[in-house]
Parts: C-alpha cells; sequence; structure tokens
C-alpha cells in the first residue's frame, strides 16, 4: 500500500495495490479509511401471481439475495498525474468504468462512473457503487429525500410505528434528491456523497454508504409498465454516467459547509458556450 | 419568449409520474428524450442572443456570433471544438457570487494556448479520455484526449470568455 496521488496540499487518496481500490482518504485535515468498489443485486424473478412472487422491475427494487456480487476483486487502475486535475482511470470489468478525480484547489473527490451495457442475459443486475468506511454510525445516516431538507434515517425502523421488515435491503432504501452522508459523533468525521440526479441509496451497515447507479430487470414486476426495464440504445443496453462528488470533514458543521458550497457550484454549475469570434479581431472581441 | 416555450411545454409533460420515476415504457422514454432535445435546442436561440447583447460594445452593433453547447460531452464527443483551430469558451455563472469552474472539453490537436479576457495565458492541461468511454456504443468521435483549464472567479450572474488557438508541439532536440 502506498500513497499514490498526492496531488495538491488538502485532498489526498490511498490505493490499495493488491485490489486496485481506494483505501484512505485525506481531505479537510481528516485521514479516514475508504473503500469505494462497485456491486450489483441480482434482480428477483417471479411469476408475478401473488405478491411475494413479483419480479424486480420498473417500479419496484427486489434483489435475489441480500448481499450484492462483488463486481471484481481486482481493479486495473491507471494514474494520470497532472498541473490541474489527477485523474486515476478505474476499470472494474467489461461494463464498469471509473474515473476519480482530485481537482487542484478543491475539496473533494469527484468519482466519474460509466456502467453500461449491462449483460442482458441470465438475471437483472442493479448496480451499485459502495463506500465502506470505519465509522461508528448506530444504523443512522441522512438523506435529502424532498430536496429540501436532510432527513435522519434508521435503519429497520420508522419514526411513527413499530416495523419488521420483510425486505431488508429495499426496505432500507430511500430517495437521494443530491445527498446522502453518515457521521461518526464520538469521532467527529462526516462523510457524504453528493449526486449529480436522484437516486436510491441506503446505509445497510454502519459506516457504509450505498447509491444504486444503474439496473436493467429481464421480467415485468406486473405493476402496469408491462414490459421489462431492459432499455437499449444501439443495438445494445443503456450505459449510464454521471458523477458522485464525496466530501469528508467534520462531524460538527465543517462537512456542511463544504457540502452546501459544492452543492451549489455543481447542481447549479456554470454554463460553457463555444463560438467563434466572428468577423471581429481578438482584440476587438477581448 | 417563444423560444422558451418548448422547454416549459416539455418541463410540463415531465411532470408526469412515469417521467419522474422511470415507469414509462421505452419508446415513450425515447419521446421524452426527443422532446427535451428539441426544446433545449430551441433555447440556444435565445440564450445566444442574450451573450450577444452581452458582448456587444455598443447596442447599436450587430455582432451575431453563435453561441453554442455541448449536448455529448458527457461522452467526450463535440464535433465544433474537436474541428475547430481557434474559438471561444464562454462561461456563465448563474449563481448570485463567483465561482471558479473547471472546463473540460474534447479536443483533436496535441497542444492549446488559452487566453484569458485581458489576453494573459491560462494554465492548461490535456487529459487522456478513458478507454470505456471510448469505446461506449454509438460514440462517434476521434478525440482522444480533453483540454482542461480551470475558468477563475467568474462574476456573480455573469461571464468570462476565453480564447482557444491550437499550437504546434515545439519539440527540443539537443545535438
Amino acid at each position: 500500500k502506498e500513497t499514490n496521488t498526492d496531488y495538491n496540499n488538502d485532498v489526498k487518496l490511498e490505493i490499495d495495490e493488491s485490489t486496485g481500490l481506494i483505501s484512505s482518504v485525506t481531505m479537510n485535515n481528516i485521514t479516514t479509511p475508504l473503500t469505494q468498489e462497485f456491486l450489483f443485486y441480482e434482480g428477483y424473478v417471479g411469476n408475478n401471481e401473488v405478491f411475494e412472487n413479483r419480479s424486480s422491475g420498473a417500479y419496484i427494487f427486489r434483489p435475489k439475495n441480500n448481499t450484492p456480487t462483488v463486481a471484481t476483486n481486482r481493479v486495473n487502475s491507471t494514474i494520470f498525474k497532472g498541473n490541474l486535475v489527477t485523474e486515476i482511470h478505474q476499470k472494474f470489468n467489461d461494463w464498469i468504468g471509473q474515473i476519480v478525480r482530485l481537482y487542484k484547489g478543491e475539496n473533494l473527490i469527484e468519482f466519474d462512473w460509466v456502467v453500461g451495457p449491462l449483460p442482458s442475459k441470465g438475471f437483472g443486475k442493479e448496480v451499485i457503487s459502495r463506500f465502506v468506511t470505519d465509522l461508528k454510525t448506530n444504523s443512522t445516516f441522512y438523506t435529502d429525500s424532498n430536496g429540501r431538507e436532510i432527513l435522519k434515517r434508521v435503519r429497520d425502523f420508522r419514526p411513527t410505528w413499530n416495523v419488521h421488515l420483510e425486505e431488508a435491503v429495499s426496505g432500507n432504501y430511500y430517495p437521494v434528491t443530491s445527498k446522502i452522508l453518515i457521521k461518526d459523533p464520538v469521532k467527529n468525521v462526516e462523510v457524504a456523497v453528493l449526486t449529480d440526479r436522484a437516486q436510491g441509496g441506503s446505509s445497510l451497515r454502519d459506516g457504509e454508504l450505498e447509491l444504486m447507479v444503474h439496473r436493467n430487470c429481464l421480467h415485468d414486476d406486473a405493476f402496469g409498465v408491462d414490459e421489462a426495464l431492459n432499455e437499449q440504445a444501439f443495438g445494445e443496453g443503456l450505459v449510464a454516467r454521471g458523477s458522485h462528488y464525496l466530501v469528508v470533514g467534520s462531524a460538527d458543521g465543517g462537512a456542511a459547509k463544504s457540502e452546501r458550497d459544492l452543492a451549489q457550484r455543481k447542481l447549479l454549475q456554470a454554463w460553457t458556450f463555444f463560438s467563434t469570434i466572428g468577423n471581429q479581431s481578438l482584440e476587438d472581441y477581448r | 419568449q417563444v423560444d422558451l416555450n418548448s422547454l416549459r411545454q416539455a418541463m410540463g409533460v415531465m411532470q408526469h409520474h412515469d417521467a419522474i420515476t422511470g415507469t414509462e415504457k421505452e419508446h415513450v422514454a425515447h419521446d421524452y428524450a426527443r422532446i427535451l432535445t428539441e426544446a433545449i435546442k430551441e433555447c440556444e436561440i435565445i440564450s445566444s442572443k442574450a451573450l450577444n447583447k452581452l458582448v456587444e460594445s455598443q447596442p447599436s452593433e450587430d455582432v451575431n456570433i453563435e453561441f453554442s453547447s455541448c449536448p455529448l460531452s458527457n461522452v467526450s464527443s463535440c464535433p465544433f471544438t474537436e474541428n475547430t483551430e481557434n474559438f471561444t469558451v464562454t462561461v456563465y455563472n448563474p449563481l448570485s457570487r463567483p465561482v471558479t469552474h473547471f472546463v473540460r472539453f474534447p479536443v483533436l490537436g496535441e497542444a492549446y494556448q488559452i487566453t484569458d479576457d485581458a489576453g494573459v495565458p491560462v494554465e492548461t492541461q490535456l487529459v487522456p479520455i478513458a478507454e470505456f468511454v471510448l469505446s461506449i456504443p454509438g460514440r462517434k468521435s476521434e478525440a482522444v484526449a480533453d483540454l482542461v483549464f480551470q475558468a477563475i472567479d467568474i462574476p456573480p450572474l455573469g461571464f468570462k470568455s476565453y480564447n482557444v488557438q491550437a499550437v504546434k508541439r515545439v519539440v527540443e532536440t539537443k545535438i
């Protein structure tokens, strides 16, 4: 294990040479063990005759097993260091790739994931990106489900009635409009992931965060759409691409400040236009 | 106002619960994409007009520059930046405070010089496009690298323009 990237003074990460995965992150003067990897749930397939036999589909997420399959045990990583951005290109398998970016002067790590075309043979795959830390989070995580305020979520718990979840994974999944986070109040560390679009997310074990990034379901769930969720383009399954922005900071407000700034800059991002300068000189244009 | 109507209508359609959750049939998803693409294209007309007003030095001047965006930049494909050797990048900041923004677009050349509004060169970097992005089905581009630069301190609700010029790479040879 060695520090492969020490691009700027504020943000650092380590990569485990044996797996190719990130093993620790330093940001806002906090160093925490952190691993990020891709996994997939196998979609349940049933005959849809009774509720218990409903297939996972467009309307419902029903994994066959509660434990997702790891996409790969060994990631091929290539590092491109630069004066403005350092990129780690990670190839997980034939249908999952990711570019991890550290920008000059930015207190964040970008995970630019490219997932698809998912294999359309065998069973449906519901792909997640999972962040694993050593934070003691006491079954608690937070999501911004309504896009306005952060809501506290407690695993296997509902605030107004005693719940017994029949489906341990999907029963703990919540909508994430733009942010999901966990906190360790004793260590005073917060780990947040900002999304570039609404996704489903959860924290199924203490110290973990997961977000679903892509899925295909090869059977209809009989809730009304009447077709399998297996979108195609160019004769193959869709490729989904998006970004997760990781922020690590202190749980007593420091991280929240960074997250708010980042959310404004990423969710109301600057617009870029390209043009020629027309029939005037560059000096006139300036 | 007329130019904005198509996007207004598209946003109305996209409030249907199928569009929000993704429970529409596949051909409906394709239709949603068609409606949005056409609407955004129409809005380029009004944003281009607005930017033209901002770049005019005299109100009576008719500069008529066509400002375009790159909707395929998510697969590192942009015919304009790939096929133009000298062009302008205008970055608009929709926030009410100054921001610094990393700009990235695909290019075919080996070296570029970017200057800011004062003619001062800014730092640039060419980053290879990941192999798995190059092989995304349907990607039609010969670009193998993205050009990255930092647009520093774009004013609130304002813009900054940068000039991009492809240059010949100088190779020093010691004899």
